[in-house]
């Protein structure tokens, strides 16, 4: 596929030139030859705009992507085979505005309820959303004497005021996850793919949501473990995690990669998994038919 | 029939005419054949660091060397490489040898911090040299 791909590319003469431009960081080109569809990476490279001014990351959030990218790649950069091969790209975005609209409840252990918009204009139209989840962790490093059962409960809003249709009004949905955060737990990952597949995939630019966390103590605990207030008020406003699978073609696709082979029976298995995602099946799907005919 | 033997193994294994390293030349590759070179760079040499998160090193490797005449064997090299070469030195110099240029690639993983201070994981294709060719 790599001979064919460059046949076609040298085939292609002009357009497999510009393309080649973009690497030639020693002379600045001017604007008219710029080629226009280039993923950020080469922009930047193109444009030597790398020092363009950056807003700078949630520290905590860095920390966790680190760690991520510790488990996919290698120290030189190479894709590690043992992560899902159907997301290609994993984006965390912090939420812009947190207000925070009720005191928690240090009894109930209920945090105060937060109103969080995050702004999803860095995923391109080529990324499909294969799974989003809410990352939350604690202000700082705390451990639970045992385990803590939590309800999250998420209100998706309507931004403030939409521009097609002012006069609608907020419609909100709701959504319930349960989940246990356990001793010395530093992550808390609640998978909110069902709400926020609609709203990505009708291309919204930012999402609006109120977030309620609820967590008791397990009743098992000896009652003197049980009046000591369990202070979830620790928990930082979550960070948004989108899983996708960039379909350009400078992105690589694990799964038409020579290096990665699957077994018969293991790709049968895969096939049901991918009944159980609906979103992975379609964009898979949707992708194969059309990488097989070219 | 043992005289005959003990002649034969007196004779000797290469003519004398061509000594021993003149002998072995004809087997050597040429020193400089188009092969795989590292080039390991840091983003912060690019000045890139302040964007790009991970990795620290980056070694994307090139191909360079002189490309052999019967390229085939050893490079995949269709025959047209072979008909290349025999244009330059039999026909018209002006015709540039075959190149020695990369046949595969591998992806490399990226961890970059975009304009709006969210963070991206992603996997971009063809940005390691892993094999060479004459072309």
């Amino acid at each position: 596929s790599q001979a064919s791909r460059g046949e076609v590319e040298i085939a292609a003469g002009t357009e497999w030139e510009s393309e080649a431009v973009p690497w030639s960081l020693v002379k600045p080109l001017d604007k008219k030859d710029r080629p226009g569809s280039l993923p950020p990476l080469f922009k930047v490279l193109y444009d030597g705009q790398g020092g363009a001014p950056r807003l700078q990351p949630d520290s905590r959030a860095l920390r966790y992507m680190k760690r991520l990218y510790k488990s996919y790649a290698t120290k030189e950069g190479i894709p590690k085979s043992n992560r899902n091969p159907l997301y290609n790209t994993v984006r965390l975005f912090t939420s812009c505005a947190q207000h925070k609209r009720a005191p928690g409840d240090q009894v109930t252990g209920t945090i105060a309820s937060v109103d969080l918009l995050f702004h999803l204009d860095r995923v391109t139209a080529l990324e499909r959303l294969l799974k989003s989840v809410l990352l939350f962790t604690f202000s700082n490093s705390i451990s639970f004497h045992s385990a803590v059962k939590c309800m999250c409960n998420l209100v998706m809003k309507e931004p403030a005021f939409s521009s097609r249709n002012p006069h609608r009004a907020q419609s909100s949905l709701t959504f319930n996850s349960q989940f246990e955060i356990t001793k010395k737990q530093k992550w808390i990952e609640v998978d909110v793919t069902a709400p926020f597949q609609p709203l990505v995939a009708s291309d919204k630019r930012s999402i609006h949501m109120l977030v309620n966390l609820t967590c008791v103590k397990d009743q098992l605990q000896p009652p003197s473990a049980r009046d000591r207030p369990l202070n979830v008020t620790l928990l930082v406003p979550p960070s948004l995690l989108l899983y996708l699978n960039d379909t350009s073609a400078q992105a690589h696709h694990r799964w038409y990669s020579p290096h990665y082979k699957r077994r018969p029976s293991q790709s049968a298995g895969h096939k049901r998994g991918l009944s159980a995602c609906p979103q992975g099946e379609k964009s898979a799907e949707g992708v194969r038919p059309s990488r097989r005919r070219r | 029939g043992q005289e005959t033997i003990g002649l034969e193994l007196h004779k000797p294994l290469v003519p004398a005419s061509l000594n021993l390293s003149e002998y072995f030349k004809q087997f050597l590759f040429p020193q400089n054949e188009c092969e795989l070179h590292d080039f390991r760079l840091s983003f912060s040499q690019l000045k890139w660091d302040n964007w790009i998160v991970a990795p620290h090193r980056y070694n994307p490797r090139y191909c360079k060397g002189d490309c052999p005449r019967a390229g085939g064997h050893r490079y995949g090299s269709p025959v047209h490489t072979m008909v290349q070469n025999i244009i330059h030195e039999k026909l018209d110099s002006s015709v540039p040898r075959p190149s020695c240029v990369p046949a595969k690639y591998s992806p490399l993983s990226v961890l970059a911090i975009e304009p709006d201070g969210s963070i991206a994981y992603k996997e971009y294709e063809d940005m390691i040299a892993t094999k060479c060719t004459c072309r």
